[in-house]
């Protein structure tokens, strides 16, 4: 494990930390999307079905096993708990994300190591994570506005696949590894979270900034 | 080496 790659699963892990902390410290859960964190859920539950079949290390297994129990302990949240339903802003959050599962879908049966359930599903959870925060986006551009809790979300799962890039490179010169599916879905994420960061700049820290005598 | 197949990151 190199640096660039702790450093990236920590920000992962923050992000997650930062998430349920404001949720249960404002017992809100408004301006997150339902739908991506749905997609979360699939994506986890997909991608790290071999923890029955294959040991990688305790590390791996433990946070394998924090990010199925938290994604699905944050949909509860939502849905049951600090239940958005009788708010408007869940209106907001009407992405179809039919196109996206079908999409992943149509793409990991291409695009696969091996034609078995378990590196179809692998591959498929690749292609739903790179695009799952697309819900939690357009939620965004349709409020106008961000508030620190997204941003900071956001920012950090942003940072979290920043930090994946130069492992890749890292892992390709000193290990030979190279995984590229892993790294392709990982690049349009990564661009994903740099366009939202883009658009956020713009409109809102210049604009904010612009505003002051 | 090969370890594409590996699946070790998160």
């Amino acid at each position: 494990m190199n640096i660039f790659r702790i450093l990236g699963d920590l920000s992962h892990l923050t992000s997650i930390i930062i998430l349920l902390h404001t949720i249960n410290t404002n017992k809100s859960t408004t301006g997150i999307s339902l739908k991506t964190q749905i997609l979360y859920v699939i994506v986890f539950i997909t991608r790290y079905l071999d923890l029955f079949t294959k040991f990688i290390s305790v590390y791996n297994t433990l946070m394998k096993i924090f990010f199925i129990i938290s994604s699905v302990y944050i949909v509860y949240l939502i849905q049951y708990k600090y239940s958005q339903k009788h708010m408007v802003k869940q209106d907001l959050d009407n992405f179809k994300v039919e196109y996206l599962l079908a999409g992943s879908l149509l793409a990991s049966l291409i695009f696969n190591y091996k034609f078995t359930p378990l590196e179809i599903l692998w591959s498929f959870s690749l292609w739903l994570e790179s695009v799952a925060i697309l819900p939690q986006l357009m939620m965004l551009t349709r409020t106008g506005e961000a508030d620190m809790l997204t941003t900071n979300y956001i920012f950090c799962l942003g940072l979290y696949r920043a930090f994946y890039i130069p492992n890749w490179f890292y892992r390709y010169f000193a290990e030979g590894h190279f995984d590229k599916l892993a790294v392709f879905t990982g690049l349009i994420q990564t661009l994903l979270y740099s366009d939202f960061f883009y658009i956020y700049y713009k409109n809102v820290i210049q604009a904010r900034s612009s505003k002051l005598p | 080496k090969n370890t594409a197949n590996a699946h070790d990151e998160l």
